[in-house]
């Protein structure tokens, strides 16, 4: 494995978001996934409708929360498409399904992965570069305060309730560290990223840890 | 425009202070990279309004990886 691995480098990801006052990070966190996808499979970098998944996928409830799992399960069961941003703009609240032509230009889920790596971290490493970047589900209750830095305490691992994009890695330093892009806007920890530390199952990061496949 | 919820922000925000302060003493320990805690967006919401409005995820239990299991199927896709 290398030492340190970014998904940025490769142009993969797209600017920060701000989900405001709209409790999809479930949402955010799977398009991120499947923007980064894309581009790893040799598209160009789109910025996708999270509205569109936050109104449509009908097992989960929008603003008011939501499974990154169940989320996945929808968009490969269904081959829904998803559209642009621009198409489907994000409004931070929740709306009535839009629904497009099959014919619409978008990109679908082929399939999706998701594991418990705790205790697995180095191949979670290892997955996030064959794979892309890893949607997973952290507790985030500390993260209310966070600035920047590497999260190191104050961060259990028994209450996942909030949904992520892990985007890359660096071991290069005393405390190797995965890198987080969150859905808070850029006001938020380190420029909207936090960092976390590799090897102790930090904020459960590695308990729920999914993966989409184009 | 409403002074109760005026007051009650001020409230959280001074709860918030005193929040970072024990966050932050455990950090000033380690290395100069550990993470910092202080004022951000979220200082004038209580951890209750925090939570309900942004740690909604629902997390489901998922399968243990394993390796070559998952590396073979992954191939097989």
């Amino acid at each position: 494995l290398p030492t340190k691995f970014d998904w940025r480098d490769k142009g993969a990801v797209n600017p920060i978001q701000n989900q405001e006052a709209c409790g999809g990070c479930w949402a955010f966190s799977i398009v991120g996934a499947v923007e980064s996808v894309h581009v790893k499979n040799g598209g160009a970098l789109k910025q996708l409708s999270v509205q569109q998944v936050i109104d449509c996928s009908y097992n989960n409830h929008g603003c008011n929360g939501g499974s990154t799992v169940t989320a996945l399960d929808w968009l490969n069961k269904t081959k829904e498409k998803l559209v642009s941003q621009s198409e489907y703009p994000f409004k931070a609240k929740n709306g009535m399904c839009h629904y497009f032509a099959p014919s619409h230009d978008g990109i679908s889920v082929k399939n999706y992965q998701a594991h418990n790596f705790s205790g697995q971290e180095k191949e979670m490493m290892a997955r996030l570069i064959e794979w892309g970047p890893l949607a997973v589900i952290v507790d985030a209750v500390s993260w209310q305060d966070y600035l920047g830095g590497i999260i190191q305490h104050h961060c259990s691992s028994h209450n996942p309730n909030h949904a992520v994009l892990v985007i890359g890695y660096d071991t290069t330093g005393d405390v190797p560290y995965w890198i987080v892009r969150n859905s808070w806007g850029t006001s938020w920890g380190d420029e909207g990223y936090a960092y976390i530390k590799i090897g102790a199952n930090m904020c459960g990061i590695a308990d729920s840890v999914t993966a989409v496949f184009l | 425009n409403n002074q109760q919820e005026y007051y009650q922000r001020k409230i959280n925000f001074e709860s918030s202070i005193r929040r970072h302060v024990y966050l932050n003493s455990v950090s000033k320990h380690l290395t100069n990279h550990s993470a910092k805690y202080g004022v951000n967006q979220f200082s004038d919401l209580s951890p209750e309004q925090f939570r309900e409005t942004y740690l909604t995820a629902q997390a489901k239990v998922v399968p243990k990886y394993t390796p070559l299991k998952h590396g073979n199927s992954l191939k097989r896709n």
